[in-house]
């Protein structure tokens, strides 16, 4: 047999040339430590579930990606999350969307494919699971980082010039 | 966004993706992460996909399922011109992730396909990308932006982490 694992994290940022060495090197590290998160698991023979939802977590956790801590702001200046994981064995899926308390998104989501009867789960009553199935659950504020915060008054300043939010939010990946 | 894809020993694959979606989004806005065939998609007999990007334009192609389905439909095609059938393993489950490389699916066909789709993506205004693993063992990225990170890791080729 063999295992193979691939993981992506959007950084929020367009171009490597914009990227300092410091950032650059913390994000590389981020992801070379969720990479072999994920790879212990399947090394030792675990499964393809188990590693994919240990790499997020890690990911997660790590400010410097736009998921779990670290994730952008809405319009409204709260973080709300979206989470989805699929098994291939069985076609089994779980996701949520909106969600504002939950440490790790991934894991809800999980949770949503093992333990209810639903594939998706959206806003409160996604929280409201979360709760009852016993996840992590944190204040809003602790997904907060100063540079999503700017990044957002960034926006909204030039969306008071004419442009949408779509057209500036694609540079922060 | 951020996300993974998998095959563990057994040829099981799994995606999953997490995100804070867009900047400023507003009226409940969502996007592709959390849809399942659009941003993600895992079934073993084509493979596991995990999107990032524009996911307005993922939701419209379809992009995780339709990189899937292009894959297994493939492997389908070249199993009928070989008049073979895929060998079924104790539990009756075919072993796809045994026989694929074996009927001349390669990961080129992989790549193919992926950058096939998220070409037609592109052709519809978006940008983004997508992480592949095939149950036979294949793992690939598919990006048409740049300031994507990704990292691969495999039994065979040990660990690396790149960015497009």
């Amino acid at each position: 047999g063999r295992w193979t694992l691939v993981i992506h994290g959007g950084a929020g940022v367009i171009e490597r040339d914009r990227l300092t060495a410091q950032q650059d090197a913390d994000i590389r590290a981020a992801l070379s430590h969720a990479l072999e998160t994920g790879s212990a698991v399947l090394r030792d023979g675990g499964s393809s579930l188990d590693a994919v939802e240990a790499a997020i977590r890690e990911l997660e956790d790590d400010p410097h990606f736009n998921a779990g801590r670290g994730a952008v702001f809405t319009y409204d200046g709260a973080i709300e999350h979206d989470a989805s994981i699929m098994d291939g064995s069985t076609r089994a899926a779980g996701a949520i969307t909106g969600t504002s308390h939950t440490r790790h998104p991934v894991t809800l989501a999980r949770r949503v494919m093992e333990n209810s009867p639903h594939v998706f789960l959206r806003g409160l009553g996604a929280d409201q699971f979360s709760v009852e199935q016993g996840l992590e659950q944190v204040e809003n504020s602790w997904f907060e980082t100063e540079e999503r915060r700017r990044q957002l008054d960034e926006m909204l300043a030039r969306e008071a010039e004419g442009l949408s939010a779509y057209d500036v939010d694609l540079k922060y990946g | 966004t951020v996300g993974a894809v998998a095959v563990d020993l057994e040829g099981n694959v799994a995606a999953a993706t997490s995100t804070g979606g867009l900047t400023g989004k507003r009226w409940g806005r969502i996007g592709d992460s959390p849809v399942i065939g659009a941003g993600t998609y895992a079934d073993n007999r084509g493979c596991a996909v995990s999107a990032t990007g524009a996911g307005e334009y993922f939701i419209r192609v379809g992009v995780a399922h339709e990189i899937c389905a292009q894959i297994r439909f493939r492997f389908q095609q070249r199993l009928e011109e070989a008049q073979a059938s895929v060998p079924l393993d104790s539990e009756g489950i075919p072993e796809y992730y045994v026989h694929a490389s074996e009927f001349g699916l390669e990961a080129s066909d992989i790549q193919e396909i992926a950058d096939g789709v998220i070409g037609e993506m592109e052709s519809l205004g978006g940008s983004g990308g997508v992480i592949v693993a095939t149950p036979w063992g294949t793992g690939t990225y598919s990006f048409n932006t740049p300031g994507m990170y990704r990292g691969m890791a495999s039994s065979e080729a040990g660990a690396n982490v790149a960015i497009y």
